[in-house]
Parts: structure tokens; sequence; C-alpha cells
């Protein structure tokens, strides 16, 4: 049995954040909420859903594995109207996971399982000596600036424990600078200076489905994978980014 | 050139 109510706002959200990245997913149910790990087909990237319990108006669940394709997930909730209520319910019997639209009409929509057996990936522990708290508009926008010199950019903490978004190209060079005085930024939480190097691609699809005033937690070290949090609702999306390494 | 790594390398 896995039936459950959420506003379909939040979760195309979750589906077109996670879609960026991967194909097909396998959503664990249990009692408790939705959760679901997968790694990019190049194993360069991995994204982390957390949906608990208490996100859904209506939630009753057995332990299941649920894998879709993600693609079909994507055009279904991009048909969705923001004001109305989605049930996902599994059909045991049919294989099948239906999606139901509530408001003026009932939409009803079902989607085949895949076979994507739980990989059992679990998110690596790693501990970071830097964590910075800003606007996802603001993140996005230097991403934007660094994407015109060359298609990596490196995420520096100076020194001086400014937060930095740096890009050289051949010849040209690009740089945005925060600071704890600069509105888009929440926090930083910085115990030294650190700098990694990331493919832009990547970070464009892990920011794409976010909102400019959502709050990213981005997590940084030296040569280390970036982990980069936000909510969405109650809902708690994570993604790890290897990095690229001299 | 920076060369991308593998999260792998961190499980």
């Amino acid at each position: 049995m896995f039936k459950a109510t959420i506003n379909a706002k939040d979760f195309k959200k979750i589906i077109d954040a996670t879609s960026n990245l991967v194909d097909e997913i396998c959503f664990e149910v249990d009692e408790n909420g939705i959760k679901a790990n997968a790694m990019d087909p190049s194993h360069v990237a991995l994204v982390s859903v957390n949906i608990p319990k208490d996100t859904f108006e209506e939630y009753i669940s057995d332990v299941h594995d649920i894998g879709v394709d993600l693609e079909a997930l994507k055009k279904i909730m991009g048909r969705a109207k923001s004001n109305e209520k989605l049930t996902l319910e599994l059909d045991e019997e049919k294989n099948k996971l239906n999606l139901i639209l509530k408001n003026d009409a009932v939409r009803k929509f079902s989607v085949s399982l895949y076979d994507v057996s739980s990989t059992n990936l679990k998110v690596p522990d790693i501990e970071y000596p830097n964590e910075v708290m800003i606007k996802a508009g603001a993140f996005v926008e230097a991403l934007k600036d660094a994407e015109l010199v060359n298609d990596h950019v490196s995420l520096k903490i100076s020194e001086d424990g400014k937060f930095i978004i740096f890009s050289k190209g051949d010849i040209n060079q690009s740089e945005t600078i925060y600071d704890n005085n600069s509105e888009s930024i929440l926090d930083l939480k910085i115990t030294e200076s650190s700098k990694s190097t990331f493919n832009l691609a990547y970070l464009k699809d892990i920011t794409k489905a976010t909102s400019s005033d959502d709050i990213l937690h981005i997590y940084l070290g030296s040569d280390m994978p970036v982990k980069i949090e936000y909510n969405i609702g109650n809902a708690k999306i994570l993604f790890l980014l290897a990095p690229r390494i001299e | 050139k920076p060369k991308q790594i593998t999260l792998e390398a961190f499980f």
C-alpha cells in the first residue's frame, strides 16, 4: 500500500530538480516518507531527496521500491497547475504508479514502473570546513558570469573569509565576491581558506529548478565535492558534485 | 586543464 497527497507545485519542483541530473529514480517509500538517492550516469553528481511524511496532506505507506522514468514524470508534472493537489498511488496489481491531479477536474495519469531496484546508494558523510548560505538567485547569477569565460568554475573561500566564484579562460577572467555584508549571504561559516573547481554545466543543472529566494547551503573544502542543499516545502534536496582536479 | 574525477573517490 502506498498513497500520498501533496500540493502539485512542490512535487513538480522536486521532479524538475532531480530530472536535470538523472533519467530514472527509485523512490524508497515507507511509513516515514519518501527517499531517493541517485547518481548521474557518469558518476560525477549525486542527488538525494527526502520527503518526510509530514510534508503530505495524507500519507499511508508500507515499504516499497518504486522505480520510475523521471522524464515521464516531468512531462506529467509539467501539465499540473499550482493550485492542484496531487495524489500518488501505487497499483501493485498492474505494476503502475498513478498520479491523480485534483482541482476543478480530476485528471488521472498512470506510469509504468521500472525495474530500478533500490541501489542502496548512501550519501557519503563528508566533513566540510566551510558552509555558505546564499540566495539561489545570487549564486545562479555568479555562475552566468563565470560561464562567459570558461566551462568550469572555482568556488573559493579566501583567507579573509570571502566567498569567491572565480573563472579563468585563456584570455578572460570573471570573479564574483561575496562577504558577510552582502545581502544575498545569510551566513558564512568558515574555518579555513579553500578552493575546489567544478564543471559549470553540472552546477547549472543542480541549480536550474531553484527559485531566486531559495536558500542554498553550499558546503566547501579544497579539492572536495561540493554539497548543495535546499528545501522544497518540507522536503529536502541535496546534491553532491565531484571536483575537477589539476 | 583540470581533470574531472568521479564521486567514487569519496565513498
